[in-house]
């Protein structure tokens, strides 16, 4: 769970 | 593979416009590790197929899997299966879960 947490937002794309 | 899970949805939309017209965030190794619709806009063909849904979380693309594929490699697939004029839809695998 907090290892989840680490984890880095993702970048958005248009399609 | 292949198997249907219950929550999800298959999802064809024709290309009914010159774009598809959805935004999407994550993938491995991210927050969200599977594609999710954050947006979709007015006028492309996602919102004129009227079944895909914002927070949706895509789990396949003409039944090729996003599991474990990065964002940008998730986004190129899609926008691949968008552009090949071998098929006049899209088919999207997607499921509310998240």
């Amino acid at each position: 769970r907090e290892k989840r947490l680490t984890l880095p937002p993702s970048e958005i794309t248009l399609l | 593979p292949g198997l249907l899970e219950p929550t999800s949805t298959l999802v064809r939309v024709a290309k009914s416009a010159s774009t598809l017209g959805i935004a999407i965030e994550g993938g491995a190794n991210t927050r969200q590790p599977l594609p999710r619709i954050v947006t979709i806009q007015r006028g492309g063909s996602a919102h004129n197929c009227g079944q895909l849904k914002v927070g949706q979380v895509i789990l396949e693309v003409n039944g090729n899997s996003l599991k474990g594929r990065e964002h940008k490699d998730a986004a190129r697939l899609i926008a691949e299966a968008f552009k090949t004029k071998e098929r006049d839809y899209v088919d999207f695998l997607v499921t509310d879960f998240n």
